[in-house]
């Protein structure tokens, strides 16, 4: 910017992976950080606290088990027609394609436990959700959900590590993991338009935590024609260096 | 012979001084990742040090430079053999990591311990 020079990367170098990976992932410069600090970007920036100090020096006494944690948020929402007091939405959480560089280590959702719609208190819980195999009754409890440590008492998180690990991770291509967020309302006064609204990046979120494989600590020592590919790619950091 | 050589290469020691502010040790240095063109997808932190390794490195190698035998032999080589052949480098020895909070292109949010982004501690090689 303004003739500033940037990152000069000379072709025969290795690319670092941290380079690489926001190279690829970069959300573009036209894009900014949110302004506006919601449940999901609250959540990791206290995780991060508790992780790192103002230095970005990992913490020694961190306990978050993982060395990389990816919140995602849901892409998907499809509001479900009403069963009698209950409101159902579809949440579909995209996962990236598996490339063996990360071990998933546990997987967790969380989700608003108690949600209110102009003074009208909903309880609510997640469950996996499976398009084919449609369930008739509705679940009584909420067996295996526990209060999330960096959130208020109106979040829950429940462990679905299984559940991913067993449908989706060893899966090449990109999926959708889709959860059903099912709320149920003592008084029947919440119109369809109401639950609609909802806005399905306030409701729930899913974490996934990961660990280095040998191949993603490898990765670092091995001379890409990653370099080659970057450069053929055009990708926007190189061409604002050009 | 190896005599001969010790004798050669202490006395050319002796004229290699370099003041020791001059000689291989570890700089700080603190960027801002905004500086690095980083900041619409790195929310924290805002900065971070990563530090470098700059200065001479001596014909005799001092003992906390951690240098491997290869640099002593490639001292010798510049000092007696071939002149062309360079002699080491002040370079990181010891990295550590950062943690660092992303924000992805899908929106996602990605907390990250990257490997070796900090130099803790130089060498020569």
């Amino acid at each position: 910017e303004g003739g500033q020079s940037s990152i000069f990367l000379p072709a025969e170098a290795p690319t670092l992976p941290l380079i690489q990976e926001l190279l690829e992932e970069s959300p573009g410069e036209q894009s900014r950080k949110p302004r506006l600090l919601g449940h999901s970007l609250r959540y990791m920036l206290e995780l991060y606290q508790r992780s790192a100090d103002s230095h970005g020096h990992p913490r020694e006494n961190r306990t978050i088990g993982a060395t990389m944690v990816r919140l995602v948020k849901p892409l998907t929402n499809v509001a479900k027609p009403r069963r009698g007091t209950w409101h159902i939405q579809i949440l579909g959480f995209p996962l990236r394609p598996n490339r063996g560089l990360y071990q998933l280590v546990r997987a967790t959702v969380v989700y608003r436990h108690h949600l209110q719609l102009t003074g009208f208190n909903l309880s609510c819980h997640v469950e996996p959700w499976a398009q084919k195999s449609p369930t008739k009754h509705l679940p009584s409890s909420e067996g295996g959900s526990s209060k999330p440590s960096l959130m208020s008492n109106a979040w829950k998180e429940m462990d679905i590590t299984q559940h991913v690990q067993q449908r989706f991770w060893n899966n090449k291509r990109q999926r959708i993991l889709r959860l059903r967020f099912m709320c149920w309302q003592q008084k029947d006064s919440v119109g369809l338009e109401l639950w609609r609204g909802t806005s399905s990046l306030d409701i729930a979120f899913l974490l996934l935590y990961f660990n280095d494989t040998h191949k993603s600590i490898q990765k670092a020592k091995l001379l890409p024609m990653g370099m080659e590919e970057i450069m053929e790619r055009e990708s926007p950091l190189l061409r604002r260096t050009r | 012979q190896a005599g001969s050589i010790s004798a050669e290469a202490t006395a050319s020691s002796l004229k290699d001084s370099e003041p020791e502010n001059n000689q291989c040790s570890l700089h700080p240095f603190q960027v801002s990742f905004r500086q690095l063109g980083w900041d619409h997808w790195i929310i924290a932190p805002s900065f971070y040090t990563p530090n470098y390794c700059k200065g001479t490195c001596l014909r005799v190698l001092r003992g906390d430079l951690n240098s491997p035998n290869h640099a002593i032999v490639q001292n010798l080589v510049n000092q007696l053999v071939d002149s062309s052949v360079p002699r080491p480098s002040c370079v990181p020895y010891k990295y550590v990591p950062i943690s660092v909070l992303l924000i992805e292109a899908n929106g996602s949010i990605l907390y990250k311990e990257y490997e070796g982004m900090i130099a803790e501690s130089c060498t020569c090689r």
